[in-house]
């Protein structure tokens, strides 16, 4: 078991009790920045972790994040792995990173489908839906990112319970969903959403499930595409830019539209790397660049979301 | 635990949009369990679709017969795996 985040291998997968361990470390290393919320339980009961990064106030500002909703894509929980980590060693020493954490909170949920993730290590390695049963079906799990309240039920979406992307009996009828909706309605302050999947190299906005333009969306596309130019500085991995509708198809109930559509302007969704030669069975040597380059760009919304409060 | 013995993942580069309806088509034909990695949507980005073993000849041919090209992606699915498997064994230890 790890004991210190100091000898913890951040370039391997890990299963996820390695991952829930691993937080207490962290905890327990930077007790004045970070602590461990329970937002509630996955439909096996498996208890789902917030990390809260927060230098003091009451309910400030905050920027959500939450990776590994599919949960056969491991390179986003462990891009978040790295990036917790990442933000709890640097904050004081970068000085941009710091300013952010001086005004706003940052809560990251890194394994957004906990049931799923440990399917996908023990029995089935392509699972990528919940493991809650469909009355009716022997097929089990929804899409959790077809699941929101956001064009519940449109195009893209299924009906049929076998299929991958099939959108569950009812708007946030799966309990991880639910969990996640639960706290950012009860904080109500939160003013970013990024939602990280694996992979295609494209960082888009809303919407998903119309391919009409949001209220915001020349200001979220220079951004993510500011954002994305940092990224590429580090390796030239190129990605795409564009609303979910227009850039890869029609996608109904989505997260990051559910967002936007509760008012947090600033909502994006990552899908990470591709080399072109693994799909999301990425190597774990390439864990540590997609993460350092990732960082730039998730930086970089941060600073954004800092200096234009709303 | 699920194996992928033989299944292949390979990735199509649909040159028309007629070709993305064509994989669409393909899509849609259940029986087959072909798991889209990534979806038909436009001719700017690729299609990844994981085979089962037992399709794979039928899918080839199917894109041969519509003159799509694709390449294969990762030859058997279960190699990868269990390379991934004795990585994390490995780092375990």
């Amino acid at each position: 078991r790890q004991r210190k985040t100091g000898n913890f291998d951040f370039g391997a997968y890990h299963p996820l009790e390695t991952i829930y361990s691993w937080m207490d470390t962290l905890v327990a290393q930077h007790p004045n920045l970070v602590t461990k919320l329970e937002i509630g339980k996955s439909y096996e009961k498996r208890p789902m972790y917030v990390l809260k990064f927060s230098t003091g106030g009451t309910n400030r500002p905050a920027i959500w994040m939450d990776l590994g909703i599919h949960s056969r894509e491991w390179v986003s929980q462990a891009t978040g792995v790295w990036t917790a980590n990442k933000i709890a060693t640097d904050y004081g020493t970068d000085a941009s990173l710091t300013s952010v954490l001086k005004t706003m909170d940052i809560y990251m949920l890194i394994v957004a489908n906990p049931d799923g993730y440990v399917f996908s290590h023990t029995k089935d390695r392509m699972w990528r839906k919940t493991r809650s049963s469909n009355s009716g079906s022997v097929c089990v799990g929804t899409d959790p990112n077809r699941n929101w309240d956001a064009g519940f039920g449109g195009p893209g979406s299924s009906t049929y319970p076998c299929s991958e992307t099939y959108q569950g009996p009812f708007a946030h009828s799966e309990i991880e969903v639910k969990n996640i909706v639960n706290l950012i309605q009860s904080h109500g302050n939160f003013k970013s959403f990024i939602s990280v999947h694996a992979y295609s190299q494209l960082l888009m906005y809303p919407y998903g499930y119309t391919c009409r333009g949001s209220a915001d969306q020349a200001e979220l596309d220079s951004v993510a595409r500011a954002a994305v130019q940092k990224l590429t500085s580090l390796y030239g991995t190129r990605y795409k830019v564009g609303s979910i509708c227009n850039i890869i198809y029609q996608a109904s109930g989505g997260s990051i539209d559910w967002s936007y559509d509760v008012g947090i302007k600033y909502s994006f969704a990552f899908e990470l790397r591709d080399t072109g030669r693994y799909g999301f069975i990425l190597p774990a040597n390439q864990i540590i660049p997609t993460a350092s380059e990732t960082w730039l760009a998730l930086k970089h919304i941060m600073e954004y979301v800092r200096d234009h409060p709303y | 635990e699920r194996l992928f013995t033989g299944d292949q993942v390979i990735r199509v580069d649909a040159q028309s949009e007629e070709q993305i309806k064509l994989l669409q088509i393909l899509e849609s034909e259940e029986e087959w369990n072909l798991d889209f990695w990534r979806h038909p949507v436009s001719t700017e980005l690729p299609v990844d679709v994981r085979v089962p073993r037992s399709h794979l000849g039928a899918v080839k041919e199917y894109l041969n017969a519509h003159s799509i090209p694709f390449t294969v992606m990762i030859d058997d699915v279960q190699e990868l795996l269990d390379q991934e498997k004795a990585e994390m064994r490995e780092n375990h230890i």
